[in-house]
């Protein structure tokens, strides 16, 4: 199915943008 | 209420990423330009723009940006 892999529903895209966005903070001092 | 507070920091910090010209909203261009910076595609840039922007006027306010920050962390919490 897809749908089923990660980043297909809102929820996973969300997670994904957001989870980028925490690395990018961590990432950088 | 402690980690609410660190929620809307963390949800401000990242609101002005995307706000690069400090409008105090995110446009779609804004969030366009984030795929230099982000491991993200364009179309996967639009479809987070279009989750977040729940009243559908075309623009994330900080609300907006914070009420789907907020619910992305539930979420983490639930999985």
């Amino acid at each position: 199915d897809p749908n089923m892999k990660a980043g297909a529903t809102s929820e996973g895209v969300l997670a994904n943008f957001f989870n980028s966005l925490l690395s990018k903070k961590t990432g950088s001092p | 209420p402690e980690q609410q507070l660190a929620m809307l920091g963390k949800a401000h910090e990242f609101f002005q990423i995307c706000d690069v010209e400090s409008k105090g909203f995110i446009t779609r261009g804004d969030m366009q330009r984030l795929h230099n910076e982000l491991p993200l595609s364009l179309e996967e840039l639009e479809k987070v723009f279009d989750t977040l922007d729940t009243d559908g006027n075309g623009s994330l306010s900080p609300e907006e940006f914070s009420t789907g920050f907020s619910q992305f962390l539930a979420e983490q919490k639930v999985s």
